[in-house]
């Protein structure tokens, strides 16, 4: 780590974890995970971080997002100052199983649904928490991005649900964050062609004729509901002919940040991952043996075929009612998983506080005096619309993301001054 | 209207195939993992936790 000096912490503070996990109710099933100690204070809250895909590895997020560092071209690490452990004990685990360095030698274990996600993640919590007791009293939070947005509601219910039937160690959740998420496919589909005509990726004409598709898609989401099976897989392809539709008339547009084009087939590149990964120093140091490092998975991309059009939303209000709090946050020029789709189903959720979210007024939020994005909040729920950033607001917009997860998780998130002028009102 | 009326023109086919929407996934990233799934033969894959005592579930090493 070439500026690890500059970081003002020494390689000997670094609480710097990577371990295995024998997943309880499994064939085979193995775990992979990270652990950084926060480089602030142990009574940090801990954060674990869900990457989506769904199948793609945590890793992604932890060289490229919101991790300790990142990868230099020639394959040596360099600090993040914005790493999400400036503030946290951040997890990321490699889920479901078959990502990353996850494995199993039995394919029963690859899962199909959040029922089998959240179960393995919340065997693992209570695996870690008891490896871990000194963390276990600290607040938790629950964050992760895209297909995470299926992941996390169905986890914080299950961390929920443990805590109330008083199953193995409590887990002190506080809140859950998505971050350009898919959690309530009805309302996010609709909301695809109206966010594309208002950026102008396509004409009317070409809204007009893909909005025909709306309709049956609605169908067979509803159809779907929240278990239902092959109607699901139905709304898959019914409702993708919608963002299939729009991509095929905005050429190389990168579907992840509309601001920028995709060169061939590439729209980012994340390739010194594998690379790294793959180093067998990296691989003794983590201790994965002979495990191969799937970035990103096919197959558990298309096991989770049955789950996609599933409404995760639906489990969102119980725990709002019970003060678990919400950030919903979405960079503006991510086209995949829109803001606009994630700011209808957030404002269309019913819940106790509905009428006063909706009610809420727009306040700017600050990062070093400037507007960074745009907050609603009321209650336990907030939604955060961050400028200048796609899909991937912690690699976009590093700062005002560390900011975010630091004045959420502080409970001071919709307090609006900015800091100068807060301090010139308490003197 | 039938669905495929709908369709009917709009260049979709393939591409809204899941093992398409894959692969169109995970090329934007470029990456090209070795294999479609970490499934292995065999339980013993020489990771940490398969060479510690059979009765953990869990295995964690610090690193620097």
């Amino acid at each position: 780590m070439p500026n690890l000096a500059d970081s003002g912490v020494s390689v000997e503070d670094l609480g710097h974890h990577a371990g295995y996990y024998k997943i309880e109710h499994s064939y085979a099933a193995k775990m992979f995970y990270l652990f950084f100690e926060s480089r602030g204070s142990k009574k940090d809250p801990v954060v674990i971080w869900l990457t989506g895909g769904p199948g793609c590895s945590s890793e992604l997020a932890v060289f490229y997002e919101n991790g300790p560092f990142s990868i230099a071209d020639n394959l040596s690490l360099v600090w993040n100052q914005y790493g999400w452990d400036q503030a946290s004990n951040l997890l990321y685990v490699d889920q479901p199983t078959g990502t990353g360095f996850s494995y199993s030698s039995d394919k029963r274990d690859i899962r199909h649904n959040e029922y089998g996600v959240s179960n393995d993640l919340y065997d693992f919590l209570q695996a870690f928490f008891a490896e871990h007791p000194n963390l276990a009293k600290n607040d938790f939070y629950i964050t992760g991005e895209s297909y995470a947005g299926h992941y996390i509601p169905a986890f914080a219910a299950r961390v929920h649900r443990g805590n109330k039937a008083k199953e193995g160690i409590h887990i002190n959740l506080k809140g859950f964050a998505i971050g350009n998420g898919l959690t309530d496919p009805a309302i996010q589909y609709k909301a695809y062609t109206d966010y594309a005509l208002d950026m102008g990726i396509i004409t009317k004409t070409d809204y007009e004729r893909i909005n025909k598709v709306v309709g049956p898609c609605e169908v067979a989401i509803k159809l779907c509901g929240t278990d239902g099976t092959v109607s699901c897989m139905a709304s898959y392809f019914v409702c993708n002919i919608i963002f299939s539709s729009i991509i095929a008339r905005a050429g190389n547009i990168n579907y992840y940040d509309i601001r920028k084009q995709c060169v061939g087939s590439l729209c980012y590149d994340f390739s010194n991952l594998e690379k790294f990964l793959n180093q067998k120093s990296v691989r003794a140091s983590l201790g994965v043996g002979d495990i191969e490092f799937v970035s990103c998975s096919h197959t558990v991309y298309q096991a989770m075929l049955l789950d996609w059009m599933r409404n995760l939303e639906v489990g969102i209000p119980t725990l709002l009612e019970d003060g678990v709090k919400l950030l919903v946050y979405a960079g503006e020029y991510d086209l995949i998983c829109n803001w606009l789709g994630n700011s209808r189903w957030v404002h269309a959720m019913e819940w106790s506080g509905q009428k006063e979210f909706v009610a809420s007024p727009e306040v700017p939020f600050l990062v070093d005096d400037s507007e960074a994005g745009v907050l609603k909040s009321h209650g336990p729920l907030s939604f955060l619309k961050v400028h200048n950033a796609g899909h991937m607001v912690p690699m976009d917009q590093p700062k005002a993301a560390l900011e975010m997860l630091k004045r959420w998780t502080q409970g001071t998130l919709s307090e609006t001054v900015a800091e100068p002028e807060k301090l010139v009102a308490q003197m | 209207l039938s669905l495929a009326s709908l369709t009917d023109g709009l260049g979709l086919a393939r591409s809204s195939f899941p093992s398409v929407q894959a692969q169109s996934l995970i090329r934007a990233l470029n990456l090209f993992p070795d294999h479609d799934v970490n499934l292995i033969d065999g339980a013993d894959a020489g990771d940490s936790l398969s060479s510690a005592d059979p009765n953990k579930r869990l295995v964690e090493k610090r690193f620097t």
